[in-house]
């Protein structure tokens, strides 16, 4: 679908249309934690599988809030400057249901954005001198 | 900014590069335009040129609109969700969503519009992978992995040409100050500026 402007685009397609999005039902996880069971996480592992932030994932895939959901989010959270928390906090959650490229953020393991990269590389590293 | 695992780049002998689109599109030339301008962004930087060509087979940079599975593995999920993708060089496959509503001008900033994507944003940074950059953590890098909706952002900024420059070299004409990072606006989906 095509627009040459914003006044073309027709008004069922304006803000107050109900069609959901790709991400949507991810709303619904917000708050959630290590330890929980919740219906449909384990799409939002398929998310981060889908992303790299999870190598591998199991043939029979859980609801569990379980360790690589908890790892992957929180290398998640070290490369979009989030407080990395590990849990699916508000902020965490608005940022995944951004719209983004589809092409991986970790690519065999590796990465260079901010979770690959050195402590001392990040701003928020203290640096102490020893009197 | 971040390179491909083993730093792929388009060799030395292919700095003159072609890009053709799917015919099936038959795209307006409107829309290729947008392409000819998000091109035109990392060409001011590099010492590369990219010209449109009339031969899809042949063209080094494939452009295609496509919805759900297309044939690559990676399926496109409908309205927004993931908008885009390309491939690391030299492959020169570029894919967009066709399920997204696509604004052609500049004016997506004046709408609340939260399933608008601007589709220069996109190319633009689409070009990077083509070219051999990854993600960015800088969130005013056109690397940075998400777009808000109702966004535009189409000029390079420091982090972009630093890396692309590693790459490539830089432009002889490229004088340094062409690349500023413009995020004329954000829109959260609740609609308040972020």
């Amino acid at each position: 679908h095509f627009f040459p402007n914003i006044s073309s685009i027709p008004s069922w397609l304006r803000p107050n249309s109900t069609k959901k999005t790709a991400w949507d039902e991810f709303q619904n996880f917000t708050g959630c934690r290590p330890g929980d069971k919740i219906n449909g996480l384990n799409k939002m592992k398929q998310y981060f599988h889908y992303f790299g932030y999870i190598p591998e994932l199991p043939s029979n895939i859980t609801d569990d809030f379980d360790d690589s959901l908890e790892s992957a989010i929180k290398t998640y959270q070290k490369n979009f400057n989030l407080e990395p928390t590990g849990q699916l906090d508000s902020q965490t959650i608005q940022q995944i249901l951004r719209p983004r490229c589809g092409n991986a953020d970790i690519v065999n393991g590796t990465t260079t954005m901010n979770s690959g990269k050195p402590v001392s590389n990040n701003t928020s590293h203290l640096h102490t001198v020893g009197h | 900014y971040s390179y491909f695992p083993g730093t792929p780049r388009w060799p030395s002998n292919r700095r003159d590069l072609t890009y053709g689109f799917v015919p099936e599109n038959q795209l307006t030339d409107d829309v290729k335009q947008v392409f000819a301008n998000a091109f035109g962004k990392w060409s001011q930087v590099i010492p590369m040129t990219f010209n449109l060509s009339d031969d899809y087979t042949s063209a080094d940079i494939k452009i295609g609109f496509f919805s759900g599975d297309h044939g690559d593995g990676e399926p496109f999920d409908g309205v927004l969700g993931t908008l885009a993708h390309a491939f690391s060089p030299p492959s020169g496959r570029f894919h967009l969503d066709s399920a997204e509503n696509w604004v052609i001008s500049s004016d997506i900033t004046t709408s609340t519009l939260s399933s608008a994507v601007d589709l220069e944003s996109v190319a633009v940074h689409e070009i990077g992978h083509l070219l051999g950059l990854g993600h960015s953590s800088v969130e005013d890098a056109i690397m940075y992995p998400t777009i808000s909706s109702g966004t535009r952002k189409v000029e390079l900024a420091g982090d972009d040409v630093e890396g692309i420059q590693a790459l490539y070299g830089s432009n002889p004409n490229y004088n340094g100050t062409t690349a500023t990072s413009v995020q004329q606006r954000e829109t959260s989906d609740s609609g308040a500026y972020s």
